[in-house]
């Protein structure tokens, strides 16, 4: 399984749709600060069913739809779609590719969805784990969060081993 | 059940070893089980032993050394029981010019066999991609992403 | 002691807005107190708005505009009630390298006025240096002090 | 006022004696991870009277003491000595030079210095607020902590702004 494209519109600085095309290996995201590399990450931990608003560094939950900027009006939903490579039949379904996705409305209206069809969190959830990616989604290691490893307890790493077993 | 945990701390705890070998040539590291007869609520102690130094408790570790072992920590779980890909976003910004160094040969390692994410504004790392993604924001304050798929263009962090 | 305080206040949030302004070319900061009619009890708000942007809650700022926006606290405080001397172990780590530029202008411009040391591995950091402290481990793996009086040695982190 | 000279004898990795002189203006450490740099910084708050073992990354303040190497045997103490020149006459006594020492022994034992001269805690801390250093001391910056001045209550902001006052 590959992690083949990225879209987000509306998802917290990125106001107009934007693709992202990763390669396989080593992808590296440079630029500025507050440029919205961070925004990224937050945007791949959201679409595969993130639930806690702390960990997207917001209040609520709402935080992550554009807000607006003094030259863009703020929009009314955020949405983002991540798009799998399944050539290596890693996720036991029939198909070559897979796409995630995740819409919010300011109304609080949260909605998933597999392959273009609405779908429910725990199915987007159960398919990815088949991949290899759990709940906790170790695999994703946000900014200033590499000490937290080691400041954890001992329970909190087992969970970690645990969770990839 | 027992028996995934027995395995996957096992292989753990080898590869993190290993790695903490790599990372602090001359040191030592050790994942040790709390509880071995109760491995549904077991802790995991991480001892980190840079080298030349004795064991102490991991809070008197320099903010260099606690990004290591956690890094360590973290490469020996992605190794015992691999995910398909793996993002990280700055985790390397304590460490000095030759830590560095060794951080990078093992990304270039995992970046072989998984797909890897790497924010960063060191330019070591950015020296290990196979793509540069460069993040910036436009006139009117929002991001835009521009790729470059070719390694050799340098760009600005 | 209101009085003291008021004052302490007002000076404080006037270096506050001045000091962003300079780390924020274009953006806005300000500095309000939750209880003005309590101040012996009140609190102290942090707005920052980075240019181009429109003001959200602190916690969205990114690693970057956290840092800065927090020296921009701190130095306003230092600048409203100085204090004979700094210490600042690696504050800089997350900026990119126009911020990190920026950081080092206002540190040569405290350095006039105060003693400041300052733990880094940023080579712009080490070039605002009168003297350079090398630390290293000895054979033995205790620490040991060089000092470089002259600032034209490099001093490699 | 201004730091001259720090002197430090078995306070954590600093096994021998170790003096650094100081210069006004700018101070740079520079060194590899683990050589001792931010070790620097925690003598200079000790020596300040800190009591708080988690400031110093210490779970017991005896963490403080020299513990050894696989070369070098532990000892039994930790000494750090700071002296400052009041040519200024910032601090309201009739000294040019003013030293602050403190010692722990492995006994728990702690004393206190100033001049040579035993004293307690109480008369370190008054002098050092009559120069402008506060009980907490936050014109000292440590490693990883430039964030909590965000992420604190807007109550414990003002205290810093209090404390400086
Ligand atoms: N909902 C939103 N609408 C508009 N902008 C947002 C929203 N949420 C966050 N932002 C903006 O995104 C910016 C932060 O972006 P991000 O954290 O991705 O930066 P970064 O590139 O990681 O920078 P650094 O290198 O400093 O870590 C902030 O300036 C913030 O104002
Ligand atoms: N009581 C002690 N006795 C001996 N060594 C100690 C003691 N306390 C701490 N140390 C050692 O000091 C080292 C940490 O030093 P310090 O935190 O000053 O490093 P640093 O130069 O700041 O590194 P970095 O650049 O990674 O932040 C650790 O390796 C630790 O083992
Ligand atoms: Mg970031
Ligand atoms: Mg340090």
């Amino acid at each position: 399984m590959l992690l083949k494209r990225l879209r987000l519109r509306g998802f917290k600085s990125f106001a107009d749709k934007t693709d992202i095309e990763f390669a396989p290996g080593i992808n590296v995201v440079v630029g500025p600060n507050g440029s919205g590399k961070s925004n990224v990450v937050d945007s791949l931990s959201w679409v595969m069913g993130t639930q806690v608003v702390r960990q997207l560094r917001g209040a609520k939950m709402e935080d992550v739809i554009f807000a607006g900027t003094p030259k863009r009006q703020p929009l009314g939903r955020a949405e983002v779609e991540l798009v799998i490579d399944n050539s290596s039949g890693q996720i036991p379904v029939d198909l070559v590719e897979l796409s995630f996705g995740r819409v919010l409305y300011r109304s609080g209206e949260s909605r998933y969805s597999l392959n273009g069809q609405s779908s429910r969190l725990v199915d987007v959830v159960e398919l990815l784990s088949d991949a290899g990616v759990g709940r906790t989604m170790h695999n994703i290691v946000g900014q200033g969060r590499i000490d937290a490893v080691l400041a954890a307890s001992p329970q909190e790493r087992r969970l970690v081993i645990e969770e990839a077993a | 059940v027992e028996e995934m945990l027995v395995s996957a701390y096992a292989e753990t705890s080898t590869h993190f070893a290993a790695l903490f070998a790599v990372l602090f040539p001359g040191g030592e590291g050790r994942l040790t089980i709390t509880e071995p007869e109760n491995l549904l609520e077991t802790g995991i102690e991480i001892e980190a032993r840079p080298s030349g130094k004795s064991l102490k408790r991991l809070s008197l570790l320099s903010g260099g050394e606690r990004t290591l072992s956690a890094i360590a920590f973290l490469f020996a779980v992605f190794r015992a029981r691999p995910s398909p890909f793996y993002v990280l976003d700055e985790v390397e910004a304590a460490l000095d010019d030759r830590n560095l160094q060794r951080f990078c040969n093992l990304l270039r390692e995992f970046g072989q066999n998984a797909q890897v994410i790497i924010v960063t504004h060191q330019k070591p790392t950015m020296e290990t991609a196979e793509v540069i993604y460069g993040v910036s924001l436009g006139e009117d304050g929002t991001s835009l992403v521009l790729s470059h798929r070719l390694k050799d263009i340098g760009v600005e962090s």
